[in-house]
């Protein structure tokens, strides 16, 4: 799981 | 990924796909919005750049390109299907994109994570994904009876929407440094649009009447 970033989001 | 992420993006992808089949299988985009549709593309050329850049996933690239091709598809029914396009009623979807996207420029240029050209339009992305759904809410308004299929498709959306905000609790909770406030804050302002409609959609459905808004 990537931490620290919401940029895996859609 | 949690499960409340998971469950928001397949909500998400469930909204799309109701309303392709929609407009596909019956060939008639009635109460649907153009606009909205058009701020949908937008939204997710802006924010979706980065598949050019980074490589998050490949379940994160597969899906980015889903929600590209489907709201592309969906402009392109309602704009040049030459039978979707006759139910299009332009007088009654008369949002305009203009007051949307400006203040969201303004905005993203005030606020962002950072000043650079991918940073400017993710922010962008994020606002006008808050707001996209307006001209859609006010065209239901005006619209006497909502067929069950667009009524569903908004209601998909507002789920999609409420899960991404308990996937955003349990993330500030379970990772470190996971703070982002523009993603939360115009997340949050997208949800609440939805809870007007909401209310109306558990009424007709409790009533088990047509859902029709109040004007």
């Amino acid at each position: 799981e990537e931490q620290g970033s919401g940029k895996d989001e859609l | 990924m949690n499960i409340f992420r998971l469950a928001g993006d397949m909500t998400h992808l469930a909204s799309v796909l109701v309303l392709l089949l929609k407009i596909h299988t019956i060939k008639s985009c009635a109460g649907v919005s153009l606009k909205t549709q058009e701020l949908y593309a937008i939204v997710f050329t802006t924010r979706y750049l980065d598949i050019f850049t980074d490589f998050i996933s490949l379940y994160n690239t597969f899906m980015k390109l889903i929600f590209l091709g489907s709201s592309y598809s969906i402009v392109w029914y309602i704009r040049r299907h030459k039978i979707v396009r006759r139910s299009y009623d332009k007088n009654q979807d008369t949002f305009r994109h203009v007051f949307l996207i400006l203040p969201c420029i303004v905005l993203a240029l005030l606020i962002n994570e950072k000043l650079t050209f991918k940073e400017v339009l993710w922010a962008f992305s994020l606002y006008l994904e808050a707001v996209a759904i307006l001209p859609q809410l006010v065209l239901l308004q005006r619209t006497k009876n909502i067929d069950n299929l667009t009524g569903q498709y908004v209601f998909l959306l507002g789920v999609y929407r409420a899960l991404y905000i308990v996937n955003w609790i349990y993330r500030y909770f379970t990772e470190t440094h996971f703070v982002h406030w523009i993603t939360w804050i115009s997340g949050l302002v997208q949800t609440l649009l939805y809870a007007d409609f909401f209310y109306y959609y558990f009424q007709s459905w409790k009533t088990n009447q047509k859902l029709q808004l109040p004007a």
